[in-house]
């Protein structure tokens, strides 16, 4: 044996890419096939923190045979070495006619980008990820409006239905818990109050004053204890002589590390219990939107109001392309896809932001979020559905999590 | 790639552009448009 084994010449032959692919096409299946499959043959997604007992959620991708093909190709491996190969450096000369060849094929602006000199891009994960000109999206001044947080195409809007329900135009469904997870994951969240504006639970003040809000900086007005404030004097101490004095004024630095009174006053307002909205007439409902990131736009996306981020839910998922294409043959695109739950409170109460990950770009980024790892090959997220949750509530004691102003950048998606 | 929205906000209007009352949310976007970062989707 030692002898075959030393005197056995070795010889190499490539094999058809092909046979590669099918090769990874079946070992998918066969992980496919090992799924729990609960008693309607439906594949059951597996969360995280399910408690014991709870009923599993049933992710379940079905649509025409195209579909089915694609949901057993291995597109989480696809992505990732799709990842690598447009990591690797170009050769200086080709970056300038390859970029200017992709900016052709997808509609890139080379006018608006950053930095100009497509030669210092050193492969195309960093020309995808490219910033823009100072000041070439300005934000839209209206104090009271929702700006769009990305460029791309619109693709849905509209009002989630009572039960929670996002529906689209092209009745295309889905439960909004299956999106952003549930209620009852780790954190209790305000539900929408039901449209006759009944007051929120455990106050006894009148609905309009129990709006649950959010700190946001200069035209904002807040009553403490029945008296008018404007926030600046109640952060800063500074106060119009229509108040009364506050407490000694903090500096800067002292919001680090903030006075007992500051938290307690803090805490009061986004409770909720003193919070006033400027239109006290108004009962509030669930709006949704999507927007669709084609390959040729600005892949990082911004705030689109001012709101307090307190929740990230990761949800591993599979990379499906979000083309709309494939959004229309694949009901429940998004809730079995790879992405990332922002949820927060804005002014007028929840407000949740999820970008979603495709197979091209896998990776999301969110720049306040140093220990976020999408796409992961190994790991307790390379099983399908399962759910992550972290909290940003230590980012900022007085606002209870990261403040996000309008306009300001998030993150954004990378290739791979 | 997708970024999806889902916010609460004042009463508003529902999909086919109808203002419904004072003060509540109303989208100022087309279905199929394109947007760029900044540009207004709607308003309170």
């Amino acid at each position: 044996l030692r002898q075959a084994l030393s005197k056995t010449r070795i010889e190499w032959y490539p094999i058809p890419v092909g046979l590669g692919i099918g090769f990874l096409a079946f070992s998918q299946f066969r992980k496919a096939a090992r799924r729990p499959i609960d008693e309607e043959d439906h594949i059951v997604a597996v969360e995280e923190s399910q408690s014991p007992g709870q009923k599993p959620k049933r992710i379940r991708p079905d649509g025409p045979w195209q579909v089915q093909v694609l949901s057993t190709m291995p597109l989480k491996a696809f992505s990732r070495a799709w990842g690598w190969f447009n990591s690797r450096p170009l050769p200086v000369f080709l970056r300038t006619p390859g970029f200017k060849l992709y900016s052709y094929i997808f509609g890139v602006n080379l006018d608006e980008i950053g930095n100009p000199d497509l030669t210092s891009y050193r492969n195309l994960s960093e020309f995808f990820y490219r910033e823009l000109r100072p000041g070439i999206r300005p934000i839209d001044p209206h104090p009271n409006s929702l700006v769009s947080p990305a460029d791309g195409t619109i693709l849905h809007f509209g009002e989630v239905r009572p039960g929670g329900q996002v529906e689209q135009v092209k009745g295309m469904t889905y439960p909004l818990d299956a999106l952003i997870g549930s209620k009852t994951i780790g954190q209790e969240f305000p539900t929408p109050p039901a449209s006759s504006g009944t007051s929120s639970p455990g106050t006894n003040t009148p609905p309009e004053l129990s709006q649950p809000g959010i700190l946001t900086p200069d035209e904002e007005f807040a009553i403490v204890n029945g008296i008018h404030y404007t926030l600046p004097s109640l952060l800063h101490g500074t106060s119009s002589d229509s108040e009364p004095p506050l407490p000694p004024p903090l500096s800067e630095s002292d919001l680090g590390a903030p006075t007992p009174n500051t938290v307690s006053v803090a805490n009061d307002l986004i409770e909720g219990t003193t919070w006033h909205t400027l239109h006290p007439s108004a009962s509030t409902k669930l709006f949704f939107c999507v927007i669709y990131l084609a390959p040729g736009d600005y892949h990082r996306y911004h705030s689109p109001v001012n709101w307090v981020v307190q929740l990230r839910r990761h949800f591993s998922g599979e990379l499906f392309s979000v083309s709309p294409f494939l959004q229309r043959h694949l009901p429940n695109l998004f809730t079995l896809n790879e992405r990332v739950a922002l949820l927060g409170k804005w002014k007028h109460g929840l407000f949740t932001m999820t970008p979603v990950g495709a197979t091209n770009v896998g990776s999301i980024i969110v720049n306040f979020d140093k220990e976020l790892r999408t796409n992961h090959a190994r790991g307790e997220l390379a099983r399908p559905g399962a759910l992550k949750e972290a909290s940003y509530a230590s980012a900022s004691e007085v606002l209870g999590g990261w403040p996000a102003r309008k306009g300001e950048e998030i993150g954004g998606f990378k290739l791979g | 790639s997708t970024v999806v929205l889902v916010f609460e906000a004042p009463g508003g209007e529902n999909v086919e552009g109808k203002i419904e009352g004072k003060g509540g949310f109303r989208w100022e976007c087309r279905r199929g448009g394109k947007v760029k970062v900044g540009e207004r989707l709607g308003v309170v």
